[in-house]
């Protein structure tokens, strides 16, 4: 490993349950050694790291993002992801999209794409949502490729939003905003 | 919601954040982790007089991070001028931001307790990069190693 690097990773701040515990940091040491396993190739960079990182933390059930997402009020995966560059200050994100396995890849390719000049003197967008993002997606040759709305809902995450979702309709409300504030990450 | 920051010699400083979002959220709803100075941050000066690189990521209730753009904040409050930052410890920096700041904004509209979660990664002009975490929330996990020690730490901080 020649590079002279450093990466950390966080699942999240919020309530990890304690009998997930060891799940979660596997989660973390693998996406860390992800993070580094590419070292010393070309394309070896701090935004490659972060990316190859997220990516791996996306993968993993126990964590609120890409697979084993929360679920919207309506049952499915919507999701939000960033990176952003110190040396050269380009970010890219996208918001609210479905259906990508790795959104942190599709934000990358956002912010590959804002450097990228344009030969009519369009302005590169920052941030991408919903329908728009997936087709950006469908446009990008190696960006996080497009899985079915399915595939990235959890058993854990169905049944956690069954037990919520039902509870939004009983009477006593106030009970229910106090602890769901408390179980969101 | 998960995140990483990273130093390589070769770019400096990245940060990405990444997140399913709040359990029963509308859909269409974006956080934190979709926007522009909110969710994530990474910068570096032109010369260490300007102030501190650093990178971070966010995590917690969205809205209100959005609110007080809490991750450009904390970026240029570790910057000469423009955050009156003049060499102080991260730690201090981070205690200004989130209390002074972040949790009186919050307070202000009526949000007694908001959720968040910073991971900050401050380089300093030596070279060593130091990691930093805080959090308002019951707990926040986090996992780090370098080059020069590639055995990974994880732990789950409450």
């Amino acid at each position: 490993m020649s590079d002279n690097v450093y990466i950390a990773v966080h699942g999240g701040a919020g309530f990890h349950e304690r009998k997930y515990e060891k799940e979660i940091k596997h989660a973390l040491q693998r996406a860390c050694k992800f993070a580094l396993s590419n070292l010393g190739s070309k394309h070896s960079s701090a935004l490659t790291m972060v990316e190859d990182a997220v990516s791996s933390l996306e993968d993993d059930e126990h964590l609120n993002a890409g697979y084993g997402s929360n679920l919207t009020l309506h049952g499915t995966v919507e999701c939000d992801a960033a990176i952003m560059s110190g040396k050269s200050g380009c970010f890219g994100s996208v918001g609210a999209v479905a259906g990508i396995k790795n959104p942190i890849r599709l934000a990358r390719s956002v912010l590959d794409y804002s450097s990228i000049p344009s030969p009519i003197g369009r302005i590169p967008p920052l941030t991408l949502v919903s329908e728009g993002a997936r087709q950006f997606a469908l446009s990008q040759p190696s960006s996080a490729h497009l899985v079915s709305l399915e595939s990235l809902v959890s058993p854990k995450a169905e049944e956690r939003w069954r037990v919520w979702k039902c509870r939004v309709t009983s009477p006593d409300l106030s009970s229910l905003s106090k602890h769901l504030n408390d179980i969101q990450d | 919601t998960v995140g990483a920051v990273a130093w390589h010699e070769s770019d400096g400083m990245a940060a990405g954040v990444s997140s399913g979002g709040l359990l029963l959220k509308y859909p269409g709803r974006i956080g934190e982790a979709a926007v522009f100075g909110a969710g994530c941050w990474a910068q570096e000066p032109f010369d260490a007089e300007q102030g501190t690189e650093m990178a971070c990521s966010i995590s917690g209730t969205g809205e209100y991070i959005i609110r007080a753009m809490l991750a450009r904040k904390l970026g240029e409050a570790f910057e000469k001028g423009a955050g009156n930052f003049d060499g102080d410890d991260p730690h201090e920096v981070l205690h200004r931001v989130l209390n002074d700041q972040f949790w009186r904004m919050c307070r202000g509209r009526g949000e007694p307790n908001p959720s968040v979660g910073v991971l900050l990664l401050t380089r300093e002009n030596d070279g060593r990069a130091r990691l930093w975490c805080a959090f308002t929330t019951p707990n926040m996990a986090i996992a780090y190693a370098s080059s020069k020690d590639p055995k990974v730490k994880a732990v789950i901080l409450r």
